[in-house]
């Protein structure tokens, strides 16, 4: 898998969102700017999570408030790929419906819905 | 998106590349491969520096001129006794037979550790992720508390102690004398790549203790089709007798080379698998099994032979590490060198899975909780108790003396400046 790590950073970081919005009933846009709150100065760490915020968080928010999983989520923004020929690669218990439908979907809602310009709250 | 392309940035990214690939300290103003700078492969991999504009002053170094004058070795041991006039240096350390301990490992001897704070929402905080700097500016490896090189007190609550600091309790003149050689991935394959980091001059310096552990490379690897990957006994026989030829060229008289065997990795599966990960403890989703199952698909796994849920792979890939310790063995036992004296140690981690649980502790309880792979801190400092206990017995010339001066040691220089 060319992508095999980033797919796995991506997961591992969507997944984080994903739960800290759950753990303490948020949007997931709060949740975001909670876990770049966490990070520290040091390293450009908080400057670089806010700038990932920037650039692919209004997708996370369509996608994850669509209850779609990380493994969809990082598929539908292609930090992860299915390469012709090779398995699909997930992490969690595969949705209901057919993968290729459940991605096409997604697809959808990223493309259809109007780009988000994200305003960062306060 | 690559920020090293940033003029301004462009010398320190190159820098700091050709510190992680060379395996050297980052900040090393003098040149002698000893830093005052803790990450970037500085004093938390090898003891610091007490004088960085001198690259004759560094740890493990036999003294200049009684250090007199200076503490030219960084034991923090110098200067001369007014009573009688006598250097400090002679008196307490002259015939104690001083000596550095030196690992050649990889992940696991480095202590690669992801702190699972960084991905459990529940417990998530500002706290959380404090030492990621450090972290990350120490390729995610934690050698300062690793069981053969560590030094800063265990955070697991364990009490038992590093190889370094078994060493320095018993002879404080070896106070500050590690290295800690590894590398992320390193086998027996690559080591010739770093072994250059290894810093000893042979007539200049103190005899040293080399532990050679490489424990998992060799048989680890993240392509589908595993066994193929694996290295072979006869390529291993080739590179380790190439790594001792190397180091009986460069280690001083007296010291002792240890070569650690491979353990059975079949122990990760059998005890993780049906054991929830991190991420997957909050909804009841994710278990061991469906993380390794993910990073097989991805072909990222740091070892698919044993974190996989084919038996048949499991069982092969430890054969072939049993091969592999074998071959390490008949080294050990036929093989002869001018510097050093050569020994083998099986790695048994049977052997503390059982000192744990009479403990009351679980199996699964000494693996690293994020990548459900490497040996986590309880258990590098378990092996460090059962290898030290096991060279005592076996091998007692290798650890020296225990020195009668200790006491006067720190009466009158105190923890020598710490590390």
């Amino acid at each position: 898998h060319s992508n095999g790590h980033s797919c796995v950073g991506c997961v591992l970081v969507v997944s984080v969102i994903e739960q800290l919005a759950q753990v303490h009933n948020s949007t997931v846009q709060a949740s975001m700017e909670r876990l770049c709150s966490y990070l520290p100065g040091k390293l450009l760490l908080k400057t670089t999570c806010y700038l990932v915020v920037d650039m692919f968080g209004p997708d996370i928010i369509k996608l994850l408030s669509m209850d779609k999983n990380a493994d969809v989520v990082c598929h539908t923004l292609k930090f992860c790929k299915q390469d012709p020929g090779q398995p699909l690669c997930h992490l969690y218990p595969l949705p209901k419906e057919t993968w290729k439908f459940t991605l096409e979907k997604a697809r959808q809602i990223v493309k259809k819905s109007p780009t988000l310009k994200y305003s960062r709250s306060d | 998106s690559n920020i090293c392309s940033l003029p301004f940035l462009a010398k320190i990214c190159e820098m700091i590349k050709s510190a992680i690939k060379n395996s050297v300290p980052f900040k090393d103003v003098d040149s002698d491969k000893y830093s005052v700078f803790p990450t970037l492969r500085g004093y938390h991999w090898r003891g610091r520096d007490c004088n960085d504009s001198n690259g004759m002053a560094y740890p493990g170094r036999r003294p200049d001129n009684w250090d007199i004058h200076q503490d030219s070795n960084c034991n923090g041991i110098w200067g001369v006794d007014p009573k009688d006039g006598i250097p400090y240096e002679k008196k307490f350390c002259e015939g104690s037979q001083p000596r550095g301990i030196i690992l050649l490992g990889d992940s696991a001897g480095a202590h690669f550790h992801i702190s699972p704070e960084w991905i459990t929402a529940s417990q998530m905080s500002l706290k959380s992720f404090v030492n990621l700097p450090t972290a990350i500016t120490d390729e995610l490896n934690w050698p300062q508390l690793s069981g053969i090189t560590g030094f800063l007190n265990s955070t697991s609550g364990i009490t038992e102690d590093s190889i370094y600091l078994r060493l320095r309790k018993r002879n404080r003149c070896n106070h500050r004398d590690y290295q800690n050689i590894s590398k992320n991935g390193a086998s027996s394959q690559n080591l010739e790549k770093f072994i250059e980091s290894l810093s000893r001059n042979q007539l200049l310096d103190h005899p040293a203790i080399v532990i050679y552990a490489m424990i998992g490379n060799d048989v680890c690897n993240g392509k589908s089709d595993s066994v193929p990957k694996m290295t072979t006994p006869e390529k291993l026989y080739s590179k380790v007798m190439q790594t001792l030829k190397y180091l009986n060229s460069h280690l001083p008289n007296g010291s002792h080379v240890i070569l650690y065997g491979l353990p059975d990795g079949t122990f990760l599966w059998d005890n993780l698998h049906n054991k929830y990960h991190p991420l997957g403890q909050l909804n009841k989703d994710v278990t061991y099994a469906h993380f390794y199952s993910f990073l097989n698909c991805l072909q990222v796994s740091p070892c698919q032979g044993w974190m996989s849920s084919n038996e048949t792979l499991r069982t092969l890939t430890s054969q072939r590490a049993e091969q592999l310790s074998n071959t390490l063995k008949k080294i050990a036992t036929r093989k002869k060198f001018t510097n050093f004296n050569l020994f083998y140690m099986d790695f048994d981690f049977q052997g503390i899975i059982k000192e744990w649980q009479k403990r009351g502790g679980q199996p699964w309880q000494l693996i690293e909780p994020v990548d459900g792979f490497h040996p986590n801190e309880v258990a590098s400092l378990l092996l460090a108790d059962v290898f030290w206990k096991k060279v005592q017995l076996q091998w007692p010339q290798v650890l020296g003396k225990e020195n009668p001066f200790n006491s006067q040691i720190e009466k009158v220089f105190g923890d020598q400046g710490g590390h």
